[in-house]
C-alpha cells in the first residue's frame, strides 16, 4: 500500500455543527 | 473549491441509485456496504454521495463502532455522524439492526476513486481494528447520474 499519495484518516465529527 | 466542510447531505434527501452497492467489509457476521446516491449535492458535481450501511448478522452485539476514511490527497472525504455506534445481536425473527452513515467524496480532478478505511469496534469483549481499501466506485464520469 503506497502511503505517500493518501491523506490522513477522517472521522465523523461527533457534534455535527449543522 | 475542494473543501467539504460546508457540505451536508441529509439522509432523507438522498435518492438511491441503480448502481450495485460495494461490500467494503464482511467478516464474522459484521458487514459494511457502500451504496451510491443518484445525484451529487447541489452545486457540487465533483462530489459522490455514499450511504454506508453497517449490518450485524452475528449472535453477539457489536459496540463502539467507529469508521474512519482516507483518500488520495487530490481528493477529499467527509463522514457525517452515523445513526448509531452499536448493533444488537442478530435475531432471525426481526430485521437485522443497521447503522447508516453518509460519506461524501470530492474528486474534482476526476481521478480513479480509491478509499482506505479504518474500522474499530468491540465484538463481545474483543476489541478490533480492521483496515481495508475500496476501489470499486462507479466511474467518475457517471457521478451525478447514477
Amino acid at each position: 500500500m503506497d502511503d505517500d499519495d493518501f491523506g490522513g484518516f477522517e472521522a465523523a465529527e461527533i457534534f455535527d455543527g449543522g | 473549491e475542494l473543501s467539504l466542510a460546508s457540505v451536508h447531505v441529509p439522509l432523507e434527501s438522498i435518492k438511491p441509485s441503480s448502481a450495485l452497492p460495494v461490500t467494503a467489509y464482511d467478516k464474522n457476521g459484521f458487514r459494511i456496504l457502500f451504496h451510491f446516491a443518484k445525484e451529487c449535492p447541489p452545486g457540487r458535481p465533483d462530489v459522490l454521495v455514499v450511504v454506508v450501511s453497517m449490518l450485524n448478522t452475528a449472535p453477539l452485539p457489536i459496540k463502539s463502532i467507529v469508521l474512519q476514511a482516507a483518500v488520495p490527497k487530490s481528493m477529499k472525504v467527509k463522514l457525517q455522524p452515523p445513526s448509531g455506534t452499536e448493533l444488537s445481536p442478530f435475531s432471525p425473527i426481526q430485521p437485522p439492526a443497521a447503522i447508516t452513515q453518509v460519506m461524501l467524496l470530492a474528486n474534482p480532478l476526476k481521478e480513479k476513486a480509491r478509499l482506505r478505511y479504518r474500522l474499530t469496534f468491540a465484538l463481545g469483549e474483543q476489541l478490533s481494528t480492521e483496515v481495508g481499501e475500496v476501489d470499486q466506485f462507479p466511474p467518475v464520469e457517471q457521478w451525478g447520474n447514477l
